[in-house]
């Protein structure tokens, strides 16, 4: 990421504190192809997951919350800002999916692996993003939004979850009223989060029937998070 | 807790080995 052009203080901190982007480790454990990228694309979402939980912390107002209910944001919302990442990283690449910028899949690749279903959505959801042409700061406060929104349940103190889902909220209109200019900007944002939710809970669904169906092994944190699910 | 033992130990910023 360059320099945060935001003024607005809580998009800054989120842009600096943004994990530069994660390179896959090609899995080196099978000869089998589809399942050697199966094994590399779930150990990437294991370190990403890792470094998501540390990014959360830096989230303004996402500390001062109960432990309870910084774990069921976490269970609730990861893969939806995982994905937010895979989908602005996907825009304008054609027909693949970018998970990391050395593992392109396209639809044949996601196939091959179990994946289609999730093609198809990840692939709705980035050409959602690209006709809104984001900025770098709407990914980050997306990104965070989609924690802070998670509807986890039960919540321990939704008073202060409340209270953390409108700072987000504050600094994402500030944002768009003294940076974009556009009336309806932020309420079209906040509008692309259902489906947001909808491609997460396949991807989620993907990934637990391989674990189960096929007996992919994953990684402890990947699958604890899936399990809470 | 027990059953979420990883993102509990991650959040508490456990100083003790987390097993991923």
């Amino acid at each position: 990421y360059t320099l945060p052009a935001s003024r607005n203080k809580v998009i800054s901190h989120l842009l600096l504190t943004e994990p530069s982007p994660l390179a896959a480790n090609q899995d080196e454990s099978t000869n089998d192809g589809s399942l050697k990228t199966l094994l590399t694309l779930c150990d990437l979402l294991n370190r990403e997951l890792l470094l998501l939980i540390g990014w959360a912390k830096h989230i303004p107002g996402f500390s001062g919350l109960s432990l309870v209910d910084q774990m069921s944001l976490l269970q609730s919302g990861w893969m939806e800002a995982l994905l937010v990442g895979v989908a602005w990283r996907s825009q304008r690449t054609g027909d693949e999916l970018v998970f990391a910028g050395n593992l392109r899949l396209d639809e044949a690749q996601c196939r091959a692996v179990g994946l289609a279903d999730l093609y198809v959505a990840l692939r709705h959801l980035t050409c959602k993003y690209q006709s809104m042409n984001l900025s770098q700061e709407e990914v980050v406060t997306l990104k965070a939004m989609a924690l802070a929104n998670s509807d986890a349940d039960p919540v321990d103190c939704a008073d202060s979850v409340q209270r953390f889902q409108d700072g987000l909220h504050e600094a994402l209109q500030e944002y768009e009223a003294t940076q974009r200019g556009e009336q309806h900007r932020a309420g079209r944002l906040l509008m692309s989060l259902p489906l947001l939710r909808q491609t997460a809970d396949r991807a989620v669904a993907a990934f637990l029937r391989l674990h189960r169906q096929r007996r992919i092994p994953l990684h402890k944190l990947l699958l604890e998070m899936l399990d809470a699910k | 807790k027990e059953k979420h033992k990883i993102l509990h130990q991650l959040l508490q910023n456990s100083t003790s080995p987390v097993d991923l």
